[in-house]
């Protein structure tokens, strides 16, 4: 039997509202399901009853697909020339703060020593939520004056990590809007200053369609390197994480699980498009 | 009103000059298009899109141009669900501001007391969150910003007797607004405080905080948030970012309440009492 478009109609469809249903953005679900049909469209099946299955499988191996990247972080930092300054940038309250914490705490479990930037110059306690952080973690924690220059401060990270030899830099920025002209020209700034060797977008598995857009505005201001998915303790598909990473194809390093420092647990897309699929 | 996507399909059903049944199912798809993007419920899309068909086909009213008898349709079954804005009475109460991790309720809290000190009354904020590393020196730093009286407890852990002490010492304002911190449906012990919370105040009102941004989880979470201690209306934030905000109508229908203000930015003033048009306009894209 070789399968047609009509086979197709109908499950893909379905299958595609389930990605919708699933918190998958509406273009991104599009664009996959038509990858999927142009894929199935004359392919030769056994029994025309087996469609639906054979459907979701392709569909599987697609969403598979989209995860699949070379780049392993445990590796990165064994290797990459010491210290690696890694800067943290994302919209407002998805969880930059807290994620640092985490790295933080996960780096010095591997046996590296960490040093925080607080890069976020701006907002009401940011300061102080970042050094209660390096205090619970006994790290480093690099700060100026409010109102500063978060460039100056990540710059200062670094020299103090080159000067005592730590090994890895996480710097914090302000939360920010991508429809903010001037704070998105002021991340390139920080980028361009500091030049991180790894930039890490963090967003959360909560937000709708809306992640596409701040992941690819994200991605055209400072290229990001690789996304931190927060919050997907919180009763959610995660469908963003299908229309994030389709979007930069970028991979998604590490998954944000609650909010204490052992809640942060490396992606694993197998399991997650199971979920998807239960 | 309606946004340029959805102009074209519109125009295609005034240049037959009556309703047809295809440019009307056209004009349905591209609106669910749009809702869908917007992280509107896709339930809540197709009961609405099918309100809209049914009554764009009816006979319309002698004399209407078929144009601006659908958008008018289409305007009319949204703020259906939307409904008006739901704005506080200017008065005496207790408010407590609840919600979801990172949502802005802390930036609100401060917000919300600048706009009733503008209005003319006494305010007071009140720090319950005693979770969130420097969430003590977020919210007296903000009331500070605009000169509100504050009460906090830095080193506290027992969130209940904390707001206690708050609504004692701050017995002479005629507004008192408690933040708390952010919690979701399945952290059973944060839903367990809350409830705690909720008795020991009563407050007159109880503000379900939402970010613009929210995809599909906003019906669970404002389920189990109208389930545990009864919500009053709805606040939502960050929609000077491209968020849409649709995940609002969820919230509204399952709290059964309106929603009361936007948040439009960092700032104290970025803060509006909700208009449905505007807000339906953008939704429409
Ligand atoms: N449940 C849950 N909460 C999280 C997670 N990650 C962060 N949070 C919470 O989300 C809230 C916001 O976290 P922050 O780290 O302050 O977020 P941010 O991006 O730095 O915020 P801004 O600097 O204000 O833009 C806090 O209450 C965190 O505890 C997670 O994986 N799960
Ligand atoms: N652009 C924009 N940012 C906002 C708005 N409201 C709040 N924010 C920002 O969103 C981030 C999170 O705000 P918070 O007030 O800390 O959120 P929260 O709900 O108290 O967070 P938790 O206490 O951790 O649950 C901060 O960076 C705020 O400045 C808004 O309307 N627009
Ligand atoms: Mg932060
Ligand atoms: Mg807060």
């Amino acid at each position: 039997v070789i399968l047609e478009e009509e086979d197709l109609e109908k499950p893909l469809s379905e299958l595609k509202l389930g990605l919708v249903e699933s918190d998958v953005d509406y273009d991104v679900a599009e664009k996959i399901i038509e990858e999927v049909k142009e894929e199935l469209v004359g392919k030769e099946i056994k029994w025309r009853k087996d469609v639906g299955e054979i459907v979701e499988k392709a569909l599987k191996d697609a969403l598979l697909k989209i995860f699949d990247f070379q780049f392993n972080f445990d590796s990165y930092i064994q290797s990459k020339e010491k210290p690696i300054n890694i800067l943290f940038v994302g919209t407002n309250g998805v969880g930059k703060t807290t994620t640092i914490a985490k790295v933080s705490k996960y780096l010095m479990e591997n046996n590296y020593s960490t040093v925080l930037a607080c890069g976020d110059t701006f907002r009401a306690g940011a300061t102080k939520q970042i050094s209660e952080h390096g205090e619970s973690l006994d790290t480093k924690v690099i700060k100026h004056e409010k109102g500063g220059d978060p460039a100056a401060v990540i710059y200062d990270a670094v020299e103090f990590a080159e000067a005592n030899n730590k090994d890895v830099v996480l710097g914090d920025t302000a939360g920010r809007m991508h429809t903010d002209i001037n704070l998105m020209d002021q991340i390139k700034k920080i980028k361009r200053v500091t030049n991180p060797d790894l930039v890490i977008f963090v967003d959360e598995a909560v937000a709708g369609s809306d992640a596409v857009e701040r992941a690819k505005e994200f991605h055209k201001a400072v290229n990001i390197d690789a996304v931190v998915l927060t919050k997907i303790d919180a009763d959610v598909s995660g469908g963003s994480a299908i229309s994030i990473t389709y979007e930069v194809q970028k991979p998604i390093i590490f998954v944000g699980t609650g909010q204490t420092y052992s809640d942060l647990k490396k992606f694993d897309s197998e399991w997650f498009v199971n979920q998807l699929f239960k | 009103k309606l946004g340029n996507s959805l102009k074209k399909s519109i125009r295609k059903i005034a240049g037959s000059g009556r309703i047809d049944e295809e440019a009307v199912d056209e004009l349905t798809r591209d609106i669910q298009r749009s809702l869908l993007k917007s992280d509107v419920d896709v339930k809540l899309v197709k009961n609405l899109t099918d309100q809209i068909k049914e009554r764009a086909l009816e006979k319309k009213p002698k004399g209407a141009n078929p144009r601006e008898h659908v958008v008018k349709i289409v305007y009319e079954e949204l703020v259906k669900i939307v409904g008006e804005g739901g704005a506080p009475p200017i008065e005496s109460q207790d408010i407590l501001l609840l919600g979801l991790q990172g949502s802005g309720k802390t930036t609100t809290a401060s917000k919300l007391a600048n706009y009733f000190k503008n209005k003319g009354m006494k305010v007071g904020l009140i720090c319950g969150d005693t979770y969130r590393p420097g969430a003590y020196e977020q919210l007296k730093t903000l009331s500070q910003k605009v000169a509100i009286p504050f009460y906090g407890e830095e080193e506290a852990d027992d969130v209940v007797s904390v707001i206690k002490n708050g609504l004692e010492t701050l017995n002479d304002q005629e507004i008192r607004i408690i933040d708390t911190a952010g919690r979701h449906s399945l952290e059973e012990e944060l839903i367990k405080e809350m409830k705690e919370i909720e008795k020991t105040v009563s407050p007159e009102n109880k503000y379900l905080v939402i970010d613009a941004s929210i995809g599909k989880g906003v019906k669970e979470q404002a389920k189990s948030f109208e389930k545990a201690v009864g919500i009053d209306g709805v606040i939502i934030t960050k929609i000077d970012g491209t968020a849409k905000g649709g995940g609002a109508l969820t919230a509204v229908s399952e709290t059964n309440t309106k929603i009361a203000f936007l948040g439009t930015g960092e700032k104290p003033e970025e803060f509006e009492e909700f208009d449905p048009e505007g807000f339906i306009s953008r939704l429409l894209g």
